[in-house]
């Protein structure tokens, strides 16, 4: 926001350098960074924005102390198994999951804050060969996880507490679930992409498989990121990290495309390209803002609906940028 | 997107394919 107001975006295209640098979280441990995300957090009876920092063997709190200053107030050390992702759920307080790890998720941890016993813990959600996670709104996760023979999908949610209150199977499709997106306003729907390129649709309360939509060759290799329905349409917002580049306008980081769910036919709405002839390399999508890392090593923010680039972050003085997450 | 594209609109769409659905 504050960058926005310094910078506004010029109408003819992004204004180089609209987001600024604003403070910097100084791991004191040589390990690298793996993600980051945020957590709200309750303490002393005040609830606020807490950001979560991963490495391979350990995953910290941070609080903001002061303008452009952060503390540490705890680390859980996940030593046995290397830490791959930090999976948030949307809305939750005090609670947080890890995928744990060597090359894909072999399990999934929740690491939480026991008033009872006033001690930071993790406890195992799930093992198993996990191909995709998400969480959901309302303390819920869903994983598919994979063995020889078939795919089982699988809701998990929370107590307040953190304990796990229910288990609900999901119908899984034929082919593999690549990943899952919550749609907008629809508590109990939830969509997905798999690896034969379609987009899913399932009912989170019956566990039912209600449509799968085929997304078409023009977009290669879908990942889900996020889902409205609207007008009884489902717009789906999509990027393609392994899709080949094309030489005339490089390759969209982000598509917007609408969804029948009752006739299964589709449509390009909207797409969203890089400001210069760069590839996407992973980013985060909220609300209808679209953030990514670009090969260049630099940041760049577009407005979903409009495909319109708003901002870009060039790589800094310590070198090209790895993750980008919204909060 | 018109409904010449896409087919035609419903938009209780959730609600119909939970129903057909099989459980």
């Amino acid at each position: 926001d504050v960058a926005e107001q310094l910078s506004p975006v010029l109408p003819d295209g992004p204004r180089e350098e609209s987001l600024q640098f604003l403070s910097e979280l100084k791991d004191s441990s040589c390990s690298c960074a793996v993600d980051v995300s945020t957590v709200w957090w309750a303490a002393a009876g005040c609830r606020e924005l807490r950001v979560v920092t991963a490495s391979e063997s350990a995953v910290s709190l941070w609080e903001p102390l002061a303008p452009d200053c952060w503390g540490r107030v705890h680390t859980w050390h996940l030593t046995e198994i290397p830490v791959i992702q930090i999976v948030p759920l949307p809305d939750t307080c005090n609670l947080v999951c890890v995928a744990l790890g060597e090359l894909e998720i072999g399990e999934i941890r929740l690491l939480l804050y026991s008033s009872e016993t006033d001690s930071f813990k993790h406890s195992l959600v799930k093992t198993g060969n996990i191909k995709a996670v998400v969480g959901l709104k309302d303390r819920r996760l869903v994983s598919s996880s994979r063995t020889m023979q078939e795919q089982q999908l699988e809701m998990v949610s929370f107590s307040e507490t953190g304990g796990s209150k229910d288990r609900q199977t999901l119908m899984p499709p034929e082919e593999t679930v690549t990943a899952f997106a919550e749609v907008e306003g629809m508590r109990e729907a939830l969509v997905g992409t798999t690896a034969g390129n379609s987009v899913v649709v399932w009912n989170l309360k019956t566990g039912q498989l209600l449509r799968k939509m085929q997304v078409g060759y023009s977009y290669p290799a879908s990942i889900c990121h996020r889902a409205y329905s609207d007008s009884g349409l489902l717009f789906v917002v999509l990027s393609h990290p392994h899709a080949k580049e094309s030489e005339s306008c490089g390759s969209p980081a982000f598509r917007v495309v609408a969804f029948n769910p009752r006739t299964g036919r589709s449509a390009g709405v909207m797409f969203s390209c890089p400001p210069c002839p760069r590839r996407y390399l992973e980013g985060d999508v909220w609300d209808t803002a679209g953030a990514a890392v670009l090969t260049s090593g630099a940041v760049a923010v577009w407005d979903l609906l409009r495909g319109r680039c708003t901002a870009v972050l060039p790589p800094g003085p310590a070198g090209h940028w790895a993750l980008a997450r919204w909060a | 997107c018109s409904e010449s594209d896409l087919g035609p609109i419903s938009l209780n769409w959730f609600e119909e394919l939970s129903a057909e659905a099989p459980p």
